[in-house]
């Protein structure tokens, strides 16, 4: 899994 | 107002609607280490990748002239979705600003 520090929400369209 | 942020070159960038999806992701958002939204994929076939324009570490300063300073991530995700649904315009302007190494 990702380092946390790039667990940040992300949206896609 | 809101804090300063050195915009040196920012780029207005019109995304026709020429595809089912705009094909974008971003992250970031207000109140996160990123706070203006940051695209962060560009799915081929999308409006976005046809418009040959925007590009992956761009950040979102404005869309359709409205400021995405202060947004948190989801609001900032409904003004992009709803951009893109409304049949108002059949292109999307993005203000973007490329970050400074």
């Amino acid at each position: 899994s990702p380092p946390k520090e790039y667990e940040d929400e992300v949206t896609f369209f | 107002t809101g804090s300063p942020v050195p915009v040196l070159s920012a780029t207005l960038v019109q995304v026709v609607k020429n595809a089912n999806t705009l094909g974008i992701a971003i992250e970031g958002g207000a109140n996160t280490r990123q706070p203006l939204p940051r695209i962060v994929t560009i799915q081929k076939g999308g409006s976005a990748h046809n418009c040959g324009q925007l590009k992956v570490g761009h950040i979102i300063l404005e869309v359709n002239g409205i400021s995405l300073r202060g947004r948190e991530h989801k609001d900032a995700a409904r003004i992009i979705a709803e951009a893109f649904k409304t049949k108002e315009k059949d292109h999307i302007d993005f203000l973007v600003v490329e970050p400074r190494l």
